[in-house]
């Protein structure tokens, strides 16, 4: 464990508390895509199927239940909650969840470390990850107008990739042995999606305005 | 054990 992976991990939890708390305390989630959402809750499910039997630290124990939990109430409040519901923009919240699973789940069999069930989800989970943003990210280009909570949202969930990266470069200099090419590769992709969006919110933040996409 | 390393982080 080092700084960089500590980082990313609290910034990860930031993220997801902040848009909690804003669909908590707004009764609202315009702006949000129920779509990447899910997929995250998809992401998680199938990497962490591990958590019963594959103890590695209490650390990781609990980031894996509340990122499980966190996303899933996030997931509830958007589907069934009597007032936010109401507030879900579905109209513009159209990306096919098949055109991001159904590569994924053909890429982590074709390239995986191992062929087993679990190692093959384990996978899926990393390529999912990477382009579960995408809904997301539709939607704000779609909706042009970013509210501050939706904007910060995903600003620390890119920030929370780039401490990611961070971490990788740290623990290739200083671990003997240690690469990871099938999750270094994903990853670069997944924080690569990010770099359009991290421009226009510095943009705005620096000229102290309000986040607008471009169409 | 290289998918063992992979799997410390989360």
């Amino acid at each position: 464990m080092n700084l960089f992976r500590f980082a990313g991990d609290i910034l990860h939890l930031l993220s997801i508390l902040v848009l909690l708390l804003k669909i908590h305390a707004t009764k609202s989630c315009a702006g949000i895509s129920l779509k990447t959402q899910e997929l995250y809750l998809a992401v998680f499910i199938t990497r962490y199927l591990d958590l019963f039997w594959n103890f590695h630290s209490l650390y990781n124990s609990v980031f894996k239940v509340v990122y499980i939990g966190t996303t899933s109430m996030i997931v509830w409040y958007m589907r069934r909650h009597r007032n936010v519901k109401l507030t879900y923009d579905r109209d513009h919240d159209t990306f096919r969840y098949l055109f991001l699973v159904a590569p994924c789940a053909v890429l982590s069999l074709l390239i995986n470390a191992r062929y087993n069930l679990f190692e093959i989800l384990w996978t899926f989970s990393i390529y999912l990850e990477a382009v579960a943003i995408l809904p997301q990210l539709v939607l704000l280009q779609r909706t042009k107008n970013v509210d501050n909570l939706t904007g910060n949202y995903v600003f620390l969930l890119g920030l929370y990739r780039a401490f990611y990266i961070l971490n990788w470069v740290y623990r290739f200099a200083t671990e003997p042995g240690y690469s990871a090419w099938l999750v270094w590769i994903s990853g670069l992709i997944q924080t690569g999606l990010y770099l359009d969006f991290f421009y226009y919110y510095v943009q705005a933040w620096k000229q102290s305005k309000k986040l607008q996409l471009p169409s | 054990a290289q998918s063992n390393l992979l799997k410390d982080e989360l």
